[in-house]
């Protein structure tokens, strides 16, 4: 049974991956309670098991060290959550590449000039709208005919890229925005509103209204 | 190497800035 | 052993991921003859298997459509590439992350625009000369008591890895420019003239001399 310390600020979606992962395969997570971003993350015994300096960081029980996501999730999971057979674990690996690489860029594209993280800028926005609905199109269109995006059990593949979509279900996506999105949608609050997910991101709540830009 | 095609692949090359924006932001909020 | 066809463009770096694990695993792997790059991946009969069209994307003998490079290696290769422990096979998760966000990125910032493949803006160029050093940094410690970057003997994180390099190999990293990685690249070399690499990428050759820009 895996167990570790995490490192992460809080609220963290990278983070929620593993966390949620540990919650469905009984592995010992530990978040790291004296851990303070901008500061740990910085100092020399951190930047020697961690030397990106990046969170989520996890320590295993044994002494590994491991970074990225997905890898971490991967390693505190258990055997139905990487998958079963060789296409299905391949098929994870896909969606773990889709999240990071159609949903995210986008949804920070987008997300991030709203929050006040980044310069609004006109074109970028309206880019990061196109490929999200090209993102949720194929997603959508996946999501059809299955209840999880692999296989007939919720995997790592749904909780990678269910926590990816999490800023854009918050503050971007109200009602007529996600509307054309039903299956995404379905398997999107499937995902989400499992206990282990609960447990991890408490009670998440959908946009009501799309964050508008305040200069 | 080929190099057309390459013009038309998608990469995020503005990621860096993504991630420092994200740090600094809850780096902000660790100070409180 | 897994069999099927690969959708790509030549001389795709992304591609040689799986053609390399396959050469390990002996999985027959065909590449598509009449794919055209611009046309065949936005027909109907394309989008309808490969909603995205992107490429590379393999379609299994028993007719599964596999995306994004990483997932099509892992389905491709063997046990040994997969990573043996569980902790091998996140260790690989994590370089697949490590490939895609840490370098990728950084890369294709610093050689597009010398290829002519994107404005050049002295810039952005300084800030990913930057995160290139980070990375290769990072990577060259890393190497520092390794043979492999997972393990003993070569896996899927290798393969990924060097594939993601092969660009600033080829046009960037010039002797002097190289010389601080001296662990990166002894084992660069040892991944890309294995055999198995030499019947994908042919004979690689190291950058004599950094790509200048042409105005």
């Amino acid at each position: 049974m895996a167990s570790g310390t995490l490192y992460t600020y809080p609220e963290n979606f990278r983070a929620y991956k593993a966390l949620i992962a540990a919650q469905y395969s009984g592995a010992k997570v530990k978040i790291a309670e004296d851990f303070i971003f901008g500061e740990t993350n910085k100092s020399d015994a951190f930047l020697k098991k961690f030397p990106l300096g990046k969170v989520p960081a996890f320590e295993t029980a044994d002494g590994k060290y491991i970074t990225e996501s997905n890898a971490i999730a991967y390693y505190v999971a258990n055997e139905q959550l990487r998958g079963k057979t060789d296409i299905e674990r391949a098929e994870i690996v896909q969606w773990f590449g889709f999240a990071d690489s159609e949903i995210l860029p986008a949804s920070c594209a987008w997300v991030f000039p709203l929050l006040g993280l980044m310069q609004y800028n006109k074109q970028t926005i309206e880019h990061a709208k196109d490929d999200v609905k090209k993102a949720l199109t194929a997603l959508n269109s996946h999501l059809l005919t299955r209840t999880y995006l692999v296989g007939e059990r919720l995997t790592l593949a749904d909780i990678s890229v269910a926590t990816t979509l999490l800023h854009l279900y918050q503050y971007i996506l109200e009602p007529s925005l996600r509307k054309p999105y039903q299956n995404v949608n379905r398997w999107f609050q499937t995902v989400i509103y499992q206990p282990e997910s609960i447990n991890v991101i408490g009670a998440f709540k959908l946009a009501d209204k799309t964050l508008e830009y305040d200069p | 190497m080929a190099t057309t095609p390459l013009a038309q692949e998608k990469v995020w090359f503005e990621k860096p800035m993504y991630d420092k924006a994200e740090c600094l932001h809850f780096e902000r909020l660790a100070k409180g």
